[in-house]
This record gives C-alpha cells, sequence and structure tokens, in this order.
C-alpha cells in the first residue's frame, strides 16, 4: 500500500462534487461516483452518469426517501447500463414509474459488484490499486463540519448506526499536528503527531467540508467506514483457470 | 473560523449577527418571525454543539456553522441520510463462505 493515494490528481476520474438537495440519494450519487471513477481509471474516458435513472429505475420506488448503494449497482446491472448526467438529468425528485432507461444511450456499464472486507488496510490496498469506492458511514459528525481530520470514538460517532454514503477518494497523513489528546489529558501540550486520513468526497455540494469533501481518521473504523465497503467492477474478470475434480 | 475564538460562546447580538450571515452566505428566508426564531433558537443550539464537538474530537476538525446550521438534529437526518425509513439498515452477512473477497 502506497502512503498516499488521491485519485482527484488524476484528471477525468472524480466527477464534480453533487448536490442531492432534499433528495436523500446519497446512495445512488455515491454508486454513480464509483462507476464514473472506475471508468475513467479503466476506459481512459471522462463519464458523468445519471443519478436521476438510478432513482426513477430502482426496484424499491422512491429513491429520494433513501436507498442503498447495493441496489443502485442492481439497477445498473439489471438495466445494462447508465444513462449520462446531461442526457438523463437529476431532478431532485422522484418520479413514480417513470423510469426512461430505455429511451437513452448507455454510457457507463458494470460486471459486476462485490463488498470489500472490514480492514482498513485492505481497503487502502484495493482503493490504490483498483480505484474509488463507495462506503457508508455514521453521518452524525458531518453536519456541522467545516474542515480538517475527523477522529472519532465508538461513543462519540456509533460505527454500527451507518446512515450516510459517500465515496472514498483516498488516503494519506496530515502534517505534524499539537496533539489534541495530550493537551486534553493535561501531558505535554507541544506534543506532536501526524495523522493519518481518508478522504471522501460527500454529496451536498461544494460550500460544505473542504470543497464537498471531508477527511476522517484512518485506522480505527471511524464512523462505521469499513461496514459496507462496496464497489462495481468495471473491467472483465480475470480468466480463471480450470479446476478439475479428483476423480 | 475556529469556534475556539469565541469563547465565552456568541452573546445574543452577536448570534443574530452570526444568524443573519448565515441567511446572507446560505440563502435562507423564513416565512414568519415564528419560524425565524424557531431556526435562530436551533441554529445557537448547532453553534454550541459545534463547539462541543470541537472539543472532543481527537483529530484536527474543525465545526462550525454550515449550510445545515438551521437543521435540527432529526430533519437533518430525515433529509440527508441513505435509510429507506427509521429503524437499522438491514443485517448483511459478511462472511458468506470465504474469506476471498475477490468472488463476488
Amino acid at each position: 500500500v502506497p502512503p498516499t493515494c488521491d485519485w482527484r490528481k488524476l484528471d477525468g476520474v472524480i466527477s464534480s462534487v453533487k448536490k442531492q438537495e432534499s433528495c436523500s440519494c446519497c446512495w445512488a450519487m455515491a454508486a454513480a461516483g464509483n462507476i464514473e471513477a472506475l471508468w475513467g481509471i479503466k476506459h481512459r474516458q471522462s463519464v458523468e452518469l445519471s443519478v436521476q435513472e438510478l432513482l426513477d429505475c430502482g426496484r424499491c420506488g422512491d429513491g429520494c426517501r433513501g436507498g442503498f448503494v447495493w441496489d443502485a449497482f442492481i439497477t445498473v446491472l439489471n438495466n445494462s447500463g447508465l444513462a449520462s448526467e446531461k442526457d438523463y438529468p437529476f431532478q431532485g425528485q422522484v418520479k413514480p414509474h417513470r423510469c426512461l432507461a430505455k429511451k437513452h444511450k448507455k454510457v457507463a456499464w458494470i460486471q459486476d459488484f462485490i463488498m470489500l472486507p472490514d480492514n482498513e488496510q485492505k481497503i487502502a490496498w484495493y482503493l490504490a490499486t483498483q480505484g474509488p469506492i463507495t462506503v457508508t458511514i455514521n453521518m452524525k459528525l458531518l453536519k456541522l463540519y467545516k474542515k480538517g481530520v475527523i477522529e472519532a470514538t465508538p461513543t462519540s460517532c456509533d460505527p454500527f448506526l451507518v446512515d450516510h454514503s459517500v465515496l472514498l477518494v483516498g488516503f494519506g497523513k496530515s502534517e505534524s499536528v499539537a496533539d489534541r489528546r495530550a493537551g486534553a489529558a493535561g501531558a505535554q501540550p507541544q506534543s506532536r503527531r501526524s495523522i493519518p486520513f481518508w478522504i471522501l468526497k460527500n454529496s451536498w455540494g461544494t460550500k460544505w467540508g473542504e470543497k464537498g469533501y471531508f477527511r476522517l481518521y484512518r485506522g480505527n473504523n471511524t464512523c462505521g467506514i469499513t461496514k459496507y465497503p462496496l464497489t462495481a467492477r468495471v473491467d472483465q474478470p480475470a480468466k480463471k483457470r480450470p479446476v478439475s475434480c479428483p476423480p | 473560523s475556529s469556534l475556539r475564538s469565541q469563547d465565552p460562546g456568541p452573546q445574543p447580538l452577536e448570534l443574530k449577527q452570526a444568524f443573519t450571515l448565515f441567511q446572507i452566505q446560505y440563502n435562507r428566508s423564513y416565512s414568519n418571525p415564528e419560524e425565524y426564531a424557531r431556526r435562530l433558537d436551533i441554529f445557537a443550539h448547532n453553534l454550541a454543539q459545534a463547539q462541543q464537538l470541537e472539543e472532543e474530537d481527537l483529530g484536527t476538525a474543525e465545526f462550525g456553522v454550515t449550510p445545515f446550521s438551521d437543521l435540527t438534529e432529526e430533519e437533518f437526518g430525515r433529509l440527508y441520510g441513505h435509510r429507506r425509513m427509521d429503524g437499522e439498515a438491514p443485517k448483511v452477512g459478511r462472511e458468506v463462505g470465504s474469506e476471498e473477497w475477490g468472488e463476488s
């Protein structure tokens, strides 16, 4: 695993930060962002995909009332791909029974999707070698977040109560900073340390957080980041050697 | 900037000024004086909570006025969460027979 990784630095991989408005469609935006990024990496072709298609055509009905990333991937598989955001734009509301998937040309598609292990080292390796993935976290601390690395405890951010899906786009380590923990414990205030972090793309517009992104501490399952790490697979699965059963 | 500089906490006039700035920055207006007063109360509560979050955070995070500073916890969860309804996310078994996570 490399020490740092930031897919935003590669042109054509990470699309612009989206804004959900009053539609609870983080799950669809995270899934679309995942496919866009993988498509950009594997095919060297930048795409912006239709979140509205995921909302209108999902099997669960009103996608603006919430949903799950795996349902978005199932919709993409069922519809043999996704239209572009330009052709099938985001409306911020769902039109029941108005799936327009067949009217528009597909610009990206997936082979399948997988859930990664709940291990931050393995997630970092996959992120660095394959591309961005979706994660679902407890969003409690995001409401009033402005900038910096969030380092929470299971008490301040319950890792089992995850309720918001976002796109994991990178990781790194902060410059050495004054240790808040040392100050709080009454230890030496000049104590310094660097903080490993994840970089995540949110869907609340660019006026929120660090231009639409935020950073979470990496290494202690902060806010449940390892609970549902999901990603689509955009390339063909590697051919496997046939196996034979012993006679 | 960091809320730590606002100690001992915004005074009523400062609070109203901060709220006015928030309204301008995020283009917020309220339909009547009662609604304005309610949102101002929520804003004040959120400012205090931001200060507490920053004190409790172990990293370098700063908390303060955001586009959601006039929303209650309940409103925020309903508008921005991914849950289809109240209750927990479905229990999805992680281990379906194999540690080989390359397999679907």
